[in-house]
């Protein structure tokens, strides 16, 4: 698999390590997929990368491939910005090649990362007719959770046909941040839409959600769709080539 | 109080 801008791959690295430090990525001729939980099963997420997304990609029987996502973002750490990527299995073999290569093909590095054979648990994710689904600049999404997690562990969101606000409250007090919905919108990236079915009040962990943000990087905005009594879906599309897609079980009152 | 639930309840084990 071949990408003229490998800097991508290292934000997809860099958005799941955190929540998930090692998963199996599946290959496909389709492309590349991965399902994992988190280690206290409270959060999920789902990537896929489809072939016709790469430069060049080829993939002659599926393969299940067990990588430290901690060790391959460190590998990755190492690229230039510009660099090209490409990742290799051969047949048989237990590790993965990872090769970059500079923009003016001066420099080539590669590194081999041994395979690991991890036991991995498939979750099926049923198709949601979610009651809420908003878009907001991913960068004001992280803000976001950067600043609720100053009043507490858990945000509350509810959203109106107005907009959608974000309250966390502690042992501090109480702060709650309101998004109105755009109105006028000339750059897409900046909106904040809301299509909204039922108005909806759920609560999760700050953690989690900060977390999530960590793949913010991947895209201008941040799609999150709720119902109540579901788990929070936090949606990062990768160019034209896929999404990576978090679920968040909701906190429940006893 | 509020508990954070797990995620199973919600999908379906493959």
């Amino acid at each position: 698999a071949r990408l003229l801008h490998g800097s991508i791959f290292a934000k997809v690295i860099e958005g799941l390590r955190e929540l998930v430090n090692e998963a199996t990525w599946e290959c496909s001729g389709n492309g590349i997929t991965l399902q994992a939980m988190d280690s206290s099963h409270v959060a999920l997420v789902s990537l896929v990368m489809r072939s016709e997304g790469f430069e060049s990609y080829r993939c002659d029987r599926n393969m299940s491939l067990g990588i430290s996502l901690v060790s391959m973002s460190k590998v990755l750490k190492t690229m230039g910005k510009d660099d090209s990527l490409t990742i290799r299995v051969n047949d048989d073999s237990d590790s993965i090649i990872i090769a970059m290569e500079s923009q003016n093909q001066d420099k080539f590095a590669d590194y081999e990362l041994r395979l690991m054979d991890l036991d991995s648990e498939h979750l099926g994710i049923p198709d949601t007719d979610y009651s809420c689904a908003i878009k907001m600049p991913s960068s004001e999404f992280s803000r976001i959770c950067r600043d609720m997690s100053i009043m507490g562990d858990s945000v509350l969101i509810c959203t109106t046909k107005e907009g959608v606000k974000f309250s966390a409250k502690g042992d501090l007090g109480q702060g709650s941040i309101r998004l109105v919905q755009t109105t006028n919108i000339e750059k897409e990236e900046e909106a904040v839409i809301i299509e909204m079915k039922e108005a909806v009040a759920l609560t999760f962990a700050v953690r989690y959600l900060s977390m999530f943000c960590k793949a913010a990087p991947l895209s201008p905005q941040v799609g999150l769709s709720l119902s109540e009594d579901t788990p929070l879906m936090c949606e990062f599309k990768i160019a034209e080539m896929g999404h990576v897609r978090f679920y968040l079980a909701p906190k429940i009152e006893d | 109080t509020v508990l954070q639930s797990d995620l199973y309840p919600y999908f379906d084990k493959l």
